[in-house]
């Protein structure tokens, strides 16, 4: 399927913040 | 990474998805009967806190990071 502009825009930024998100539960230990 | 076996589960069915919008709610129903709705989300909102895994399109579609 392919996504519009807008949807991948949002993907990339919903996963930026979990890639935040799991460096700090790494630091955290 | 810690999981238990049915958080492995619902990780290996995000995973292995190729869609660009990753692997939807009822996809992960179909594919794991034995567990209940109430558990899928549990998994998923554990594997969200931890940043395993981030919803995509919707809050019904879902990717994993690495």
């Amino acid at each position: 399927s392919s996504l519009t502009a807008e949807q991948q825009r949002k993907i990339e930024e919903n996963r930026q913040r979990a890639l935040a998100r799991r460096a700090e539960r790494l630091a955290q230990g | 990474m810690g999981f238990t076996a049915s958080q492995r589960q619902v990780f290996t069915l995000i995973k292995s998805c190729p869609l660009a919008e990753g692997i939807s709610m009822q996809c992960l129903r179909n594919s794991l009967k034995y567990l209940s709705f109430y558990d899928i989300r549990t998994c998923l909102q554990f594997l969200i806190n931890e940043g395993h895994i981030y919803s995509t399109i919707d809050d019904c579609h879902f990717k994993c990071t690495n």
